[in-house]
């Protein structure tokens, strides 16, 4: 474990409480894709499997537990409880472009063609494009709301904090995985676009106006 | 071919 990854588990996590923070108190789910975080309930199961299996530490089970309980809340509080106030008409990405792809190309490259591998490679892959149809929502609104902007920034700094923990892991372990290194960019580039908004906009105390 | 190690990123 390092400085990088820690932080960059602790951003995720923050990400995860403002969400469901967000809509339990505003009893509202207005401004957020419930596909993407069915992509991210997806992407949890197909990773944490061996959850089960192989026990690394307290806190990788403990985290395991919390992401995979977390995002299942999150998508019943969407799509049941506060069913509502979801926003079906801008709520629209084909998750179906997103998570075939990952399936091929988990089926093609991948460290080992393993039922668990595979599983794991998918999962990838799918979260690295995961976040495709909430920027997609928030592009069709134009705006966000500012919890949910320190949500995606939140969340978005997770992967880019990672990407500093895979150079120290390579700099002092010699140790890295490309298919994670690579994924790992592609999220954080997506969220490029959006970081620049939020440092530009939020921060000054303004909102989220993408421009129309 | 990379080993598969032990996976101990979340």
């Amino acid at each position: 474990m390092n400085i990088f990854r820690l932080t960059g588990d602790l951003a995720h996590l923050l990400a995860i409480i403002i969400l469901l923070l967000k809509i339990w108190k505003t009893r509202s789910c207005a401004g957020i894709s419930g596909k993407s975080q069915i992509l991210f309930a997806i992407v949890y199961t197909t990773r944490y499997l061996d959850l089960v299996t192989t026990y690394v530490s307290a806190y990788n089970t403990l985290m395991k537990i919390f992401f995979l309980g977390s995002s299942f809340a999150t998508v019943y509080l969407i799509y049941v409880k506060f069913k509502a106030t979801y926003d079906h008409n801008h709520d629209t990405f084909r998750i179906e472009f997103l998570i075939l792809p990952a399936v091929i190309l988990a089926l093609l490259i991948n460290h080992a063609f393993t039922p668990l591998e595979i599983l794991w490679t998918f999962s990838i892959y799918l979260e690295s494009v995961a976040i495709l149809p909430q920027l997609f929502m928030v592009s069709k609104t134009g705006e966000a709301e500012s919890i949910t902007s320190h949500y995606l920034f939140a969340l978005g700094s997770y992967r880019g904090l990672y990407i500093l923990n895979w150079i120290y892991r390579y700099a002092m372990e010699s140790h890295y995985d490309l298919i994670a290194i690579v994924a790992g960019i592609v999220q954080t580039v997506l969220y490029c676009d959006f970081f620049y908004l939020y440092i530009t906009k939020v921060l000054k105390g303004k909102k989220l106006q993408l421009p129309a | 071919k990379k080993e598969a190690q032990v996976k101990d990123e979340l």
